[in-house]
């Protein structure tokens, strides 16, 4: 199993629709400061369900949607899709493909409201099943397999408890 | 469960020892339970000893050690089960280049197992991917994707403007 | 008490915004109180607006562009009032390779009236250096310190197994 | 005001007597992980008073003590000095050099204790004492002017108040 490719489309400063393919193997990403490379990896941590927004460095999961940058108006809905290569049914849907979506509207009366969405294979699920199906498939970010900036003395730093939990979650 | 628990522990325990010996050169390192006969009641310490130095609580370590000896643990797991994939922000950052340069190839030789995305800066570290993404902005806040042929770093010749690292 | 206290946060704030936008190349920064009327009941806000961007809460700013903002607010202090010296460990760690040569530069700057002391691995910044003190332990576990004569470094040539960022 | 120099003996990985001169303008540290770089600071945070170990990377103060690396024995006490050049007389002492030593030495009874002395030009003060000059000569800790590893964005990230507290103390 493995990533084949990700959508973005107004996710943070990520504006237009924007596609990256991934490949097996290792890809780097790099570029200068603040250009977006730690918003890709925001991407990856909202499509698969993170539920609060302060890892997303947002207060709220409406701050996830592209503001305008300098010189437009903000948009009013963001969405981040993810595709996975599924030949292995490493997930529990018999699909080689299995493609996540979510997304997250403003609401047009509420000035604070939002809507958020989750679809696998475009068929619309609640956050409780994508996180089950994600557990199952063992697609989780507990086994410190997704690192964010700063973040990696942080399995020093973690109470000694925490640290063999992670390693419960893998026997 | 405990019996398949400290299996597992034995396993990532022994790809432990093994990857820190690799990335330090030559210095020891192993991780321990604090109750073997009943591991859910107890934490799992880390012991790391760089090469010419005596044992001592990790929270003494340098910021470069420290981050050696997390990659490890993750790659000790990985070794043993590897997730899907992994994203990896800037973890070579602390980095000398002698490690940025270990650390750089150990991903490279994990990675034919598994997906990986590193997000660096370092010259080290991209020097060893399969492929580069950079991203940029021109000056309108929004980003855009270009892939390393634009980029021109077909040898990995990556211009100063953007890393120099 | 109060009006010293405004005095000297204008001043402050009057090189917060110079620096800023200087280090950000054409970016805005400022500083804010909660309370103009009691400050002392209030915080200090930082707002930054790097180039092309949306004002947003300092939270949501990258590594890169938070270092820059951190490294902007103590200079401001600094030009203000100088300690009589900086001890800086790996503040240009988060920094891309424009703008850890234009913190290099600022601080070659404001050494010119305080003594500073950076600790780095990155070119950019040794380049500045009026001259560098090498560390090193020879697999024994002590620390040496080397002047850059011996490690030859005159033309702030550094060797690559030793830093090489 | 400036530091000329600085000594140090079995502080940390520093075990013979290291003297390290200082001189006005911009000097770098350099050199691999592990060699000892950030111990300097460690080492000029301890001879300016520095209470807790925790800021030293120590559970305790006898943590600082040379510990003797692979093939040696631990030393018994260890000790930093700083010179200072006070032509400015920033510090409020007549003297043109103020040295400020401290050191940490085991008690040979009980394995858990030690004492730890304070010298100005030779002469022993109290830890209270050395706070009180320091303060007076605004040489403390408080306005970021000594920043550790992995604490750049500290100033971004602690609470508005607190940040407010470091224009306090300059006006
Ligand atoms: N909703 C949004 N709309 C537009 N821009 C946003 C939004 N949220 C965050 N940003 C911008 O994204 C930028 C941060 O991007 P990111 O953290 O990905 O940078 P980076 O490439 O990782 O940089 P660094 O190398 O410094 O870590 C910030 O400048 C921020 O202003
Ligand atoms: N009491 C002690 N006796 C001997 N060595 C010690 C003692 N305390 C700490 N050390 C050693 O000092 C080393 C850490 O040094 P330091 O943090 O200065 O490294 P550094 O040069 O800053 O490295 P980095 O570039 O990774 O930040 C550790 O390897 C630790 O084992
Ligand atoms: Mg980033
Ligand atoms: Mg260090």
């Amino acid at each position: 199993m493995y990533i084949k490719m990700m959508k973005m489309e107004n996710f943070k400063s990520f504006h237009k629709k924007t596609v990256i393919p991934f490949e097996k193997g290792f890809t780097a990403v790099t570029g200068p400061n603040g250009s977006g490379k730690s918003n890709i990896s925001d991407a990856i941590i909202f499509v698969l369900g993170q539920k609060g927004s302060r890892a997303l460095r947002a207060q709220k999961l409406t701050d996830l949607i592209f503001n305008g940058g300098a010189n437009r108006d903000p948009a009013t809905h963001a969405s981040v899709s993810i595709v996975f290569d599924n030949k292995s049914r490493e997930i529990a849907i018999d699909s080689d493909e299995i493609e996540i979506t979510r997304t997250i509207r403003l609401s047009p009366n509420n000035p604070d409201g939002y809507s958020s969405n989750i679809y696998i294979n475009n068929k619309k699920v609640s956050h409780t099943d994508l996180e089950t199906i994600l557990d199952n498939a063992r697609i989780n970010m507990d086994s410190f397999n997704i690192v964010q900036q700063g973040d990696i003395t942080s399995v020093i730093e973690i109470g000694s408890k925490e640290r063999r939990k992670i390693i419960d979650t893998i026997s | 469960k405990k019996n398949r628990f400290l299996q597992v522990f034995y396993e990532i325990n022994k790809n432990f020892k093994e990857i820190y010996g690799i990335l330090s050169s030559g210095g020891e390192a192993e991780i321990l339970l604090d109750n073997y006969e009943d591991p859910f009641n107890g934490g799992l310490i880390i012991k790391a000893k760089p090469i010419g130095k005596k044992v001592q609580r990790i929270e003494a370590l340098s910021g470069g050690e420290k981050s050696l000896t997390s990659l490890t643990f993750i790659m000790s797991i990985q070794k043993y089960l590897p997730s899907p994939f992994y994203v990896l922000d800037e973890v070579d950052m602390f980095l000398d280049a002698v490690s940025a340069e270990r650390i750089g190839k150990m991903i490279k030789r994990l990675s034919e197992n598994t997906q990986i995305v590193m997000i660096s800066l370092r010259k080290a570290t991209l020097r060893e991917a399969d492929r580069i993404y950079g991203v940029t902005q021109q000056g309108d806040g929004i980003s855009m994707i270009i892939s390393k042929d634009i980029i021109s770093i077909k040898d990995h010749e990556i211009p100063d403007t953007a890393i120099g690292k």
